[in-house]
């Protein structure tokens, strides 16, 4: 029996929208630690990964470990159903073949249940080192999400350069070049609103801007986000869910033939 | 141009 309730529903419907583009048919394993899920895209450029701690649910309850096969595109529409400040149950019986979802209003005076069919899904783990990051960058979520967005109207690709001046977003299109550089702040009223820059070495990657630009869907979710550059690895991309967990995006680098 | 790698090159299928 898996039982899992999230007074702030609205995360979960933020989560599945944050990754139902890049991956439609995955395997949420759940534990008594939590829910984790690790997936890659169809054409396994980038991966997938969140995990949301049990303590972060007002309740949680897994008798023994559960997989379950869930059709993301067909989660979000049910969740559509809820509102926004809807608390939201989850149940599944140990041999079951659906997940119920329950939507309480704030005022529990008007209560949803629908029943998700699951799915006996083939996935593939990675097995994901332990990095030694050459710079890691702390920014604003909305930040990321403008100058992903801004440059995608440039060109396909970007690089991203570290250096001590900085980091540095590269677009090159028909139209011409885009750079745009972020320094380190630290003026910021909020914490939050600061960048944040720790190089060991400089470095430079080259990634297509179509993923870092899907995995800025999950802005709603975190209003900072890390980014990590190692030389000549995947990037990762990291949102912190405040007192549930995290969704992380790896992409990997284009490289010169 | 550069290509786009793909995540095994980096990682291996546990």
């Amino acid at each position: 029996m898996f039982e899992a309730r999230l007074i702030q529903g609205s995360l979960l419907k933020k989560l599945v929208d944050a990754i139902k583009e890049l991956c439609t048919e995955v395997n949420w394993d759940i534990s008594n630690s939590g829910i984790n899920m690790q997936s890659m895209d169809g054409s396994h450029v980038c991966l997938v990964a969140f995990n949301l701690r049990a303590d972060g649910f007002d309740h949680f309850r897994c008798d023994r470990p559960l997989t379950l096969g869930i059709n993301l595109g067909n989660l979000a529409k049910i969740l559509k159903c809820s509102g926004s400040n809807d608390i939201i149950t989850m149940k599944a019986d140990d041999n079951g073949d659906t997940l119920t979802l329950m939507f309480e209003s704030e005022k529990q005076d008007r209560i949803t249940d629908v029943d998700l069919k699951l799915m006996s899904i083939e996935s593939e783990h990675l097995g994901i080192p332990d990095q030694d990051y050459s710079a890691e960058t702390s920014m604003p979520s909305s930040e990321y999400q403008r100058i992903v967005r801004d440059l995608s109207s440039i060109g396909d690709t970007v690089n991203i350069s570290a250096t001590k001046e900085g980091i540095k977003f590269s677009a090159m299109g028909d139209i011409g070049t885009a750079n745009i550089t972020l320094r380190q702040t630290s003026s910021a009223d909020k914490e939050e609103e600061n960048v944040k820059i720790e190089m060991k070495e400089p470095v430079l990657l080259t990634f297509a801007l179509r993923y870092l630009n899907n995995f800025a869907k999950a802005t709603p979710l975190s209003s900072t986000v890390q980014v990590f550059l190692t030389k000549d690895l995947p990037v990762q991309v990291n949102y912190n869910i405040q007192d549930l967990g995290y969704v992380k995006y790896y992409l990997a680098p284009k490289i010169e033939e | 141009t550069p290509v786009q790698n793909n995540l095994e090159e980096y990682y291996a299928l546990l």
